[in-house]
């Protein structure tokens, strides 16, 4: 018996790359 | 007033429910605050644990926005406590434990069979209902990563100036070597004496890291990996000396490498991590070890020495040979023409011609699933964490 009937929904994640150069950009925009 | 009702645990379904304002604080008190790193009494992983009962709960409310956010801001945390602590193995451990604590949780109730194999019906229960996190996994995975090589070069840095000293210098078998009167021979039980390390020193450094890993519930297939990698350093920081140190090569030298690499052995029995590859890549210095001991000098010699010597390359082999040095009345140094013969032997090896390994080398790592059998709705949140404003649900 499936134990979820219901299809997740993919959540799209950016690489650990572009989450790094989110953060350096956040810490350049902070003072 | 409200009166608090205590509710049996089975009422409890896992998860814990947080305000998304709080979701910094959240973070900060679990992941950058208090160094639970360095705390005894926690139950190994506790952080991934809560971590991955809010994001249930997320999950439960539908909130794709509240699971993304939350999740961001772990990975962010986690990569910003590794840059300030980056140096404390203690830190590093903790978090490398913890983030494949994390990963195996989002596997294990990710409600994909494969990973679902060894849950209890409740725990089967307790799987994501709305969301896929296949590709947030791939991002753990690769932190995980980046997290273990930082470990390695965190014991690396503690164990390269023990190696040296305590595999090679320091002379615990006395009477060997016929170089030094034993009777100035300084003690071996301090970890430092006079800035001397010991193989004592290395055997309770490995003892500590051993302890440390432990206590902070690592995978027990990802301690083998630690070990066999601090094993590999050890091997070839030791061996690249002795190829450049005449001192280092005479038979006495050999006898003490022996008997320190024994020791070693005898460490990994004793932590049951005979099967962990750690003991392999000591091959090469055992080999060398044992080219300092054997008989160097008929054309039988050669061909023992030439199918002993697998693990070592050409250059190795004949940098020792060339630098080996009898230090007393019953050896007798290497002829030149011995050394041809062994060249002549191993001139079809085509094994590369270097001479030194590469002690920065570093294995593949993997993370194996492990999957837990804590229950989720068992986990309470000790006060000393901070986190009042998160409920059990």
């Amino acid at each position: 018996t499936p134990v979820c009937p219901r299809p997740r929904v993919l959540l799209k994640a950016p690489t650990l790359a572009e989450m790094e150069e989110m953060n350096i950009s956040e810490e350049e925009d902070s003072p | 007033r409200p009166v608090n009702i205590p509710r049996k645990e089975k009422d409890f379904q896992g998860m814990l429910e947080y305000k998304k304002e709080d979701e910094q604080k959240l973070v900060k008190n679990l992941i950058l605050g208090k160094q639970l790193s360095h705390s005894v009494n926690l139950i190994p992983g506790l952080p991934a644990y809560i971590l991955f009962m809010c994001v249930r709960h997320a999950d439960y409310l539908n909130d794709d926005q509240k699971v993304r956010s939350l999740l961001t801001s772990t990975i962010n945390g986690i990569k910003k406590v590794l840059k300030k602590r980056g140096d404390d193995f203690e830190t590093v451990s903790f978090w490398l434990s913890n983030t494949c604590r994390f990963l195996h949780c989002l596997k294990q109730y990710s409600g994909e069979e494969g990973f679902m194999k060894h849950n209890t019906p409740r725990q089967n229960e307790h799987c994501l209902t709305n969301f896929d996190l296949a590709e947030y996994r791939q991002v753990l995975s690769d932190l995980a990563i980046q997290i273990y090589q930082q470990l390695v070069r965190v014991l690396e840095n503690i164990l390269q100036p023990m190696i040296v000293s305590g595999m090679l210098e320091h002379e615990t078998i006395q009477g060997v070597s016929g170089v030094k009167p034993t009777g100035l021979r300084k003690r071996t039980s301090s970890i430092a004496d006079e800035g001397t390390y010991t193989l004592d020193s290395i055997i309770r450094q490995l003892n500590s890291f051993h302890s440390v890993m432990c206590q902070h519930g690592m995978d027990p297939e990802l301690i083998k990996q630690v070990v066999k990698q601090m094993f590999y350093i050890i091997g070839a920081v030791t061996l690249n000396n002795l190829l450049l140190r005449k001192d280092m090569c005479s038979w006495s030298k050999g006898m003490q490498i022996r008997y320190n690499v024994s020791q070693l052995e005898e460490w990994l029995r004793d932590k049951n991590l005979m099967n962990s590859g750690a003991k392999e890549t000591l091959e090469p210095l055992i080999q060398a070890a044992q080219l300092l001991q054997v008989k160097k000098k008929t054309d039988e010699d050669a061909e023992a020495i030439c199918s002993m010597c697998n693990a070592l390359t050409t250059a190795q082999i004949v940098k020792v040979l060339n630098l080996y040095t009898p230090v007393n009345e019953f050896e007798e140094r290497v002829l030149v023409s011995f050394i041809r013969t062994i060249q002549m032997r191993l001139r079809d090896r085509k094994d590369s011609p270097q001479l030194l390994m590469d002690a920065k080398h570093i294995f593949p790592v993997t993370f194996p699933f492990n999957p837990s059998s804590l229950a989720l709705e068992t986990i309470q949140i000790p006060a000393s964490l901070g986190l009042g404003f998160i409920s059990r649900v």
